[in-house]
C-alpha cells in the first residue's frame, strides 16, 4: 500500500545519449554547423548548451536563435575540439600525450571545467613513475 | 583495438549544471 510505485530504467540517460549521438552522424535534426579550424562539424545546440558553459552563454539567449554557423576564430583546433563533441555524445572522452594539451585548451576554451580537471589529472598522472 | 585502450571511470560531475530557474 505504497503511496505510488516507480519503476527506473537506470539505463535510460545512456540510452538516450547514444540515440542523439547516432542522430548527429545521421545529421538528423542536427541544427548548427561549427567552423572549427575550417573543419565543419554539425551538433544539436540543446547538447552543446547543456555540456559547455561556452555554448550555454551563446545559445541561451535570443541572440543564438538564428545562429545556424559557428565559427570560433582564435578558438579550439579540431585535434582538441573533436574528442569534445563525442565526449557530449558518449560519456567517454579520448585522451592521449599527444593530444592532451589541444584538448585541455578547447575545453577551457569552451567552458568546461570537469573536463579540463580530468585532464589534468591525466597529465599529473602521465608524469609519475 | 578497443581492448588496447586504458579506460578510467570518473565518477564525479561532468558538465556544467544548468541554474534551477529561481
Amino acid at each position: 500500500d505504497a503511496l505510488g510505485y516507480v519503476r527506473e530504467f537506470t539505463r535510460h540517460s545512456s540510452d538516450v545519449l547514444g540515440n542523439l549521438n547516432e542522430l548527429r552522424l545521421r545529421g538528423i535534426l542536427t541544427d548548427v554547423t561549427l567552423l572549427v579550424g575550417g573543419q565543419p562539424l554539425r551538433a544539436h545546440k540543446a547538447v552543446l548548451i547543456a555540456c559547455s558553459g561556452f555554448f550555454y552563454s551563446i545559445f541561451r539567449g535570443r541572440a543564438g536563435v538564428g545562429v545556424d554557423v559557428l565559427s570560433l576564430p582564435g578558438g579550439p583546433e579540431a585535434r582538441g575540439f573533436a574528442p569534445l563533441l563525442d565526449f557530449m555524445y558518449t560519456s567517454r572522452l579520448r585522451l592521449s600525450p599527444a593530444t592532451v594539451p589541444a584538448v585541455l585548451a578547447a575545453a577551457t576554451y569552451l567552458q568546461m571545467e570537469h573536463v579540463v580537471q580530468a585532464c589534468h589529472r591525466f597529465i599529473q598522472a602521465s608524469y609519475e613513475p | 583495438h578497443e581492448g588496447l585502450v586504458a579506460t578510467v571511470k570518473e565518477a564525479g560531475r561532468s558538465i556544467h549544471e544548468i541554474p534551477r530557474e529561481e
